[in-house]
């Protein structure tokens, strides 16, 4: 464990709690995609299969129970929860994420660290977290003006895997066989799709105004 | 050395 992928790991569970705090708090889950929480969920499922057969660390154990729970219960939440399930954009968040999930398993099936079953699942689930904030992004250009707790979800989201390449530059510099270029590779697209996102982030924070995404 | 298969990280 490094400085980095500790802080990453924090910022990455920071965003899920501004999530939830959004959504708790004002009981509302406008301008939050929906498509992108259950391609989230999917990713950690698809991930976190060996929770039970491969003990890592407590700390990795209970990290992934959080983000299992957590990515369940707010898809759960915006789809069941009467009052939260009424502010959803669902005009709005139309982005074909089906899509996604078949091209990167599709991807997945090529290019994989070995074909077996679970290395396939583990490079579909770093393949489709790359993209699956793409619903997410075309939400907020869509919807305009973004709320403080929703633009700052989005930007802890983004900042995690940027985090995450610097532990994997860290990591190749410190240890000997050290190759996830798989993850390494997909953690550059995925940030980079964020890049115009933070832009506007930074212009907001700079200029103290609200945040606003051209469509 | 054996590569570390071990996906330790989230």
């Amino acid at each position: 464990m490094n400085v980095f992928r500790l802080t990453g790991d924090m910022t990455h569970l920071a965003s899920i709690l501004v999530l939830l705090l959004k959504i708790y708090a004002t009981k509302s889950c406008s301008g939050i995609s929906l498509k992108t929480q259950e391609l989230y969920a999917l990713v950690f499922l698809a991930r976190y299969l060996n929770l039970f057969t491969d003990f890592i660390s407590v700390y990795n154990t209970v990290m992934k129970l959080v983000f299992i729970g957590s990515s369940l219960a707010i898809v759960w939440c915006m789809r069941m929860h009467k009052m939260v399930k009424r502010s959803y954009d669902q005009e709005l968040d139309t982005f074909r994420h089906y899509f996604l999930i078949a091209g990167c398993f599709l991807l997945a099936l090529l290019v994989n660290e070995k074909f077996m079953f679970p290395e396939v699942l583990w490079a579909f689930s770093i393949y489709l977290e790359a993209v699956s904030t793409i619903p997410q992004l075309v939400l907020l250009q869509r919807s305009g003006n973004v709320d403080n707790l929703t633009g700052q979800y989005v930007f802890l989201l983004g900042a995690y895997r940027a985090l995450y390449i610097l532990n994997w530059i860290y990591r190749y510099f410190t240890e000997p066989h050290f190759s996830r270029w798989i993850a390494c590779v997909a953690g550059l697209v995925q940030t980079a799709l964020y890049a115009d996102f933070f832009y506007y982030y930074f212009l907001s924070w700079k200029n103290n105004a609200k945040l606003q995404l051209p469509s | 050395g054996k590569k570390n298969k071990k996906k330790d990280e989230l």
